[in-house]
């Protein structure tokens, strides 16, 4: 969401911060060649892979992709803080393809599940 | 060395990571054992960057991920196949545009329950098959050696690509072709050798063979062209039966006047000397040979290649 200007005028108020610190996805960018591997992958460079990270808070809002679990679960530690809140996962993920020479000086082409976060929520 | 591992989070982008963030590359070297761990520079929230054993064990456990025993090293002369490539391309949902200019479709059958592409190049030193004396057409054999594909991958197709190339204007020829459009073709015959050289072909005569597929073709184009080989590949992974190569041959549909079948195996790029064609370098050789792809499912995940991830 666009940022929130204050021009002094008095009536506005400025944006909760708190929805900034929710869960969501981020970016994370892994680059081969940082762990010395763009020497046997042929493609990509480097993918994002994103992580999930932010608070998964009472009430859990449509949007934070909350399981029945998840809100009961949030219902809970509201009133009792030693049951933890529900955790920021990924809920979704996608495959990325990978081109690499193997060990033995051989081209293969794979297709790798689970290895790009497409989103996030409160489990 | 090559120890040097760091997940670059976001909100440093692609920019490199501050020196002080990576462990400072020793300078003798040494190569020795495991290092004492180094802090994080003050004022940082950075964890203390790990060992070298807890980095050897980190990049053992990623290449388990992604299948592999070891850390492949490469030799200079491995060469990646533009085919590859392209399915590279075409898989991640690359250049579309460039995609369609090639033509290239993702072979759909073959990749219907498949998450693995492997290319070979064959043995050259095991190509020569003898043939039977007189004018007949030339055979040669390909023997792809298959072991470094794991045993708990199953193959579910095999494809044999060949490369030719157009062969130069002859107003002769053309004249003639002019008349009898059916004249220049080709056809090429792609086999099974069922018996290793010498069992099958004494003195030089006719080889324990099988046909696995073939196709007529005219030589006034350069394209590659593809033939299934899945049964015999099948048979030499899955079936466990030995595997003693593929044999390909090229002949003239009709019997030439002119051309003859040196000219037909001109044609079809299936040596890196063929006669009267010259030998091409070793660059461009690499380039047209040969090539063997295999379409398999390593038993991880279940979503094939062919599902293409939508541009975001």
């Amino acid at each position: 969401s666009p940022k929130h200007h204050d021009h002094g005028g008095g009536g506005a108020h400025p944006r909760p911060r708190k929805s900034k610190k929710n869960c969501r996805r981020h970016a994370l960018y892994v680059d081969f060649s940082d762990v010395g591997w763009n020497d046997w992958i042929v493609a990509p460079p480097g993918y994002q892979a994103y992580y999930c990270q932010g608070d998964c808070p009472f009430p859990l809002a449509d949007h934070l992709n909350s399981t029945n679990h998840a809100i009961v679960q949030t219902l809970v530690n509201s009133v009792n803080a030693t049951i933890p809140k529900a955790c920021c996962v990924p809920t979704e993920l996608s495959a990325i393809s990978m081109l690499y020479l193997d060990e033995y000086d051989k081209v293969v082409l794979k297709n790798y599940q689970e290895m790009v976060v497409e989103g996030c929520g409160c489990r | 060395g090559t120890a040097r591992a760091n997940f670059i989070p976001a909100e440093t982008g692609r920019k490199k990571v501050a020196g002080g963030l990576l462990h400072p590359r020793g300078g003798g070297g040494g190569g020795g054992g495991g290092r004492a761990e180094e802090g994080a520079p003050p004022g940082t929230s950075r964890r203390p960057f790990p060992s070298h054993e807890l980095l050897r064990g980190f990049e053992a456990t990623l290449l388990q991920m992604f299948g592999l025993r070891r850390r492949p090293q490469p030799s200079r002369a491995a060469v990646v196949p533009s085919y590859m490539l392209d399915l590279y391309r075409l898989q991640s949902g690359g250049d579309a545009e460039q995609l369609l200019d090639l033509g290239l479709q993702y072979p759909e059958k073959s990749t219907s329950r498949a998450n693995t592409v492997r290319s070979f190049h064959h043995e050259e030193d095991l190509e020569a098959l003898p043939g039977p004396p007189g004018p007949a057409p030339r055979r040669l054999r390909y023997f792809f050696n298959l072991s470094s594909v794991p045993a708990d991958e199953a193959i579910s197709s095999a494809e044999l690509r060949l490369f030719r190339q157009r062969l130069p204007d002859d107003a002769e020829a053309a004249a003639e072709e002019a008349s009898a459009p059916e004249q220049g073709l080709h056809r090429i015959n792609v086999y099974e050798v069922m018996k290793p050289v010498g069992e099958g072909a004494e003195g030089g005569g006719d080889l324990a063979t099988r046909l696995l597929d073939t196709r007529l073709v005219h030589p006034n184009v350069s394209r590659w062209e593809s033939f299934d080989v899945s049964p015999a590949v099948v048979r030499w992974t899955a079936g466990g039966e030995p595997n003693h190569g593929l044999a390909v041959e090229v002949v003239p549909l009709h019997p030439p006047r002119q051309t003859g079948p040196a000219a037909a195996a001109r044609h079809v790029r299936i040596s890196r000397s063929l006669p009267r064609g010259g030998r091409l370098d070793a660059a461009a050789w690499a380039r047209l040979r040969p090539l063997l792809v295999t379409f398999s499912h390593d038993g991880r995940g279940q979503a094939p290649l062919t599902r293409r991830r939508p541009k975001r």
